[in-house]
């Protein structure tokens, strides 16, 4: 009745309505879940809050959107600096501009596993990109992690944070890992850190079991190997809004046609 | 011959005899084309009362609109009528049981962006197009 799609008070007073029958309602869920390329209502998981860093990232990038319905990239960038740069970049405007479709990936890693004394302080991260809708091709990848200042006990320390995707896991040894990236951190510094992973999230797309994850390291300028936690750097232990996650922009490859159910 | 045969269920004052007869008839015609014409209406779909506020994070909904009412002879009161319009309802006046009238449908329409969750609490941001009506004609 009140929860039907037809809402009498939005129709003109002189067009007969009548409520939907519970059947027609379902139909006509069904009929908007096709509209929205789905075939069926997604069911997520929210134990750990509903918006921690990936929604709230997500949620900045739909304001931007939704406020404007200009389409060039000076009224992204003029948005993106004049209100809220908390999340979202102006790096992201760009990439949002070109995307037909962007989607955050949660850190699906839940425990540390035992890794060898070598890489005892090594953090894991694995992103299940098996949802991807069929016809999406990826334009932009990231990863990004949080950082918090930590200046009482590294004062005027830098720290060298490795980014290395696992190509290749073996049961006797460490795995195999291929370096993506490195940066120098000021121990002072605080804010996202994000890391280019276009080329990987394609190459775990086209070959998802090949998607064994991320690992990063930091180690001091004495070359010391920390926990990337003493480093500022913020795990899932951390708070909500600060939690790593990965994001990808997509374009659409292919066109869709909706098929007769 | 357009104007050799009227339909029998066809009682409004819009028929090409009718118009032709004056202008009263042409301001009688007006009116009640107003009120039928075919123009947009509102209509919004509500993902709040669909329940689905637990998936959908934004929007709560979205303005679709749709598009009804007469695309009928002449099409002058219809801005938004094609140019095909106006020859689909010549050939509707000289043949009305086998050629249909022009329809009223969408000669705009808009996109929409929606913000969801998929099964994995992955979050998906996409651009929908051709959602909401934004002006109707007849085509």
């Amino acid at each position: 009745g009140s929860s039907s799609v037809l809402d009498g008070s939005e129709l003109q007073p002189n067009f007969m309505h009548r409520r939907l029958r519970t059947q027609e309602k379902r139909e006509m869920q069904k009929e908007i879940l096709s509209i929205l390329g789905l075939n069926h209502r997604p069911r997520p998981h929210l134990n750990s809050g509903k918006y921690n860093s990936a929604p709230l990232f997500m949620l900045d990038l739909y304001n931007s959107m939704s406020t404007e319905e200009k389409s060039d990239v000076d009224q992204y960038r003029s948005l993106f600096t004049t209100t809220r740069p908390a999340l979202a970049s102006l790096h992201d405007a760009e990439f949002l501009h070109d995307s037909d479709m962007v989607m955050s990936f949660v850190n699906s890693v839940e425990n540390d596993r035992e890794l060898s004394p070598q890489r005892r302080h090594h953090k894991e991260f694995k992103f299940n990109l098996s949802q991807i809708p069929e016809g999406e091709a990826i334009t932009a990848a990231e990863f990004r992690i949080y950082k918090e200042c930590v200046t009482r006990t590294f004062r005027n320390e830098t720290f060298l944070l490795s980014v290395f995707q696992v190509v290749w896991e073996h049961p006797d040894r460490d795995a195999d890992l291929f370096l993506l990236d490195t940066r120098r951190l000021w121990a002072a510094e605080e804010g996202w850190l994000e890391f280019d992973i276009t080329a990987t999230s394609n190459f775990w797309v086209m070959s998802p079991h090949h998607n064994l994850g991320l690992q990063i390291s930091v180690e001091t300028s004495s070359g010391w190997n920390i926990n990337p936690k003493e480093a500022g750097l913020v795990g899932r232990d951390g708070a909500l809004e600060k939690q790593p996650f990965m994001v990808a922009f997509f374009k659409v490859s292919e066109v869709r046609t909706r098929t007769a159910r | 011959s357009v104007g050799r045969r009227r339909q029998p269920n066809r009682n409004r004052s819009n028929s090409p005899q009718e118009a032709s007869k004056g202008s009263t008839h042409t301001a009688d015609y007006n009116s009640s084309d107003q009120k039928t014409a075919c123009r947009k209406h509102e209509l919004y779909v509500s993902f709040r009362e669909l329940g689905w506020q637990d998936w959908i994070i934004a929007p709560e909904g979205y303005a679709a609109n749709y598009c009804d009412g007469e695309c009928s002879f002449p099409l002058n009161a219809h801005m938004n009528a094609t140019n095909h319009a106006i020859v689909q309802t010549l050939v509707h006046l000289m043949n009305p049981e086998n050629v249909p009238k022009p329809c009223c449908a969408p000669t705009k329409l808009h996109a929409i962006s929606v913000l969801y969750y998929d099964d994995n609490s992955n979050v998906i941001l996409k651009k929908y197009k051709n959602m909401v009506v934004r002006a109707c004609g007849c085509h």
